[in-house]
């Protein structure tokens, strides 16, 4: 089952 | 003072149809050197990210850099209204608390004016660091964006692998499994042909819906570069006459 990750994850 | 003159006004339209459903209220930054954005998606899996290079305008001035928070909403209403042979004019006073869009019809026939008024947005600007991509794939956008839409039928999420010599497009839903390969060539035709840039293999998931609105901007260019590296968003690229609009998206990773 797959979960999504968000943008603020990665970048800030 | 800031004002832009846009002759093909057209682009500008394209533009905010490519951008509308991901997101409503933006920042567009304004400097002598370019119009410029970048702004998430509601849900934060998704960001978008603008240039307009102000040498590629036919008139452009910026006295004062500036922020205008702008209604994309509204906006795209107001565009909705040019005619697509229309050159457009956007113009904004220093600390304006409008944009105001002139559109002038190919023989000067008719001439409109509308004031959007603008908006306090937060800015919530993302310090997005220059990186080297594992795996880049240039391809026709009509045919990655016929993929994206075809293999949603199957399932909401696609598994994309690159490797030194093709691109696989795969999907396994309620009904099956199944996957797209596309071998790296040169071909004549542009809908065929596909250029790959890979160091390293790589394969990684990403929801459908998203792939499908950026593809939105597949009416801007002709070709879209995915730049692929484990572990980080994606980011697919439409290059055109006027800049370029930048799509991240939050890949998915297995429970």
């Amino acid at each position: 089952f797959a979960v999504q990750l968000i943008i603020i994850d990665f970048y800030d | 003072m800031f004002e832009a003159l846009l002759g093909n006004g057209l682009i500008l339209k394209k533009i905010i149809e490519s951008i509308k459903e991901l997101v409503t209220e933006v920042n567009f930054e304004v400097t002598s050197e370019a119009i410029s954005l970048q702004a998430m998606d509601a849900s934060h899996v998704a960001l978008v990210v603008l240039v307009l290079r102000a040498s590629e305008f036919e008139e452009y001035r910026c006295d004062r850099p500036q922020t205008l928070g702008v209604s994309i909403t509204n906006l795209a209403k107001l565009l909705k209204i040019a005619g697509n042979d229309d050159s457009i004019i956007l113009r904004a006073e220093d600390e304006a608390h409008v944009l105001t869009l002139v559109f002038t019809g190919k023989n000067n026939e008719k001439m409109c004016e509308f004031n959007l008024n603008l908006l306090t947005l937060d800015s919530e600007h993302l310090g997005i660091p220059e990186q080297e991509y594992s795996a880049e794939v240039t391809m026709s956008s009509s045919e990655f964006s016929r993929i994206c839409r075809e293999l949603t039928q199957v399932t909401d999420t696609l598994n994309l692998s690159v490797d030194k010599e093709s691109v696989k497009f795969a999907v396994s839903g309620d009904i099956g499994t199944g996957s797209i390969t596309m071998k790296a060539n040169n071909s004549d035709k542009s809908e065929e042909k596909l250029i790959l840039n890979v160091s390293d293999t790589v394969s990684m998931a990403f929801a459908l819906r998203y792939l499908n609105l950026f593809n939105k901007a597949s009416s801007l260019s002709d070709e879209v570069v995915l730049s692929l590296s484990p572990e980080v968003p994606v980011v697919l690229k439409f290059a055109f006459d006027l800049g370029e609009l930048k799509y991240f998206l939050a890949p998915k990773i297995a429970e």
